[in-house]
């Protein structure tokens, strides 16, 4: 098994931490960092913009940040 | 380094904007 691989970014993990939880695309890059799912930055912001734009969540502001969500 | 999330945040941000 890859070192590396302990934190997978996949939809599903996206949409647990989105369900529990409003994030900005900074919050949600620290719970996939490179270092932990072993992608490259470049895939990382790729898979995770699919992954977004497929689980299309709602969005807010707080604290003049854009944040998104999941309801269950 | 939160330089490099900075970009990245960015960098996914400019991916989402037409979809935002």
């Amino acid at each position: 098994t890859p070192s590396s691989g302990d934190i997978q970014l996949t939809e599903e993990a996206v949409r647990r931490y989105l369900t529990r939880k409003p994030m900005t695309t900074k919050d949600l890059l620290k719970k996939f960092q490179t270092k932990k799912t072993g992608l490259s930055s470049e895939q990382t912001v790729n898979v995770l913009a699919q992954i977004l734009k497929r689980l299309n969540p709602d969005r807010k502001i707080v604290h003049d940040k854009m944040h998104f969500y999941l309801k269950e | 380094s939160s330089s490099e999330a900075d970009e990245m945040a960015a960098a996914l941000e400019a991916e989402l904007n037409d979809f935002i």
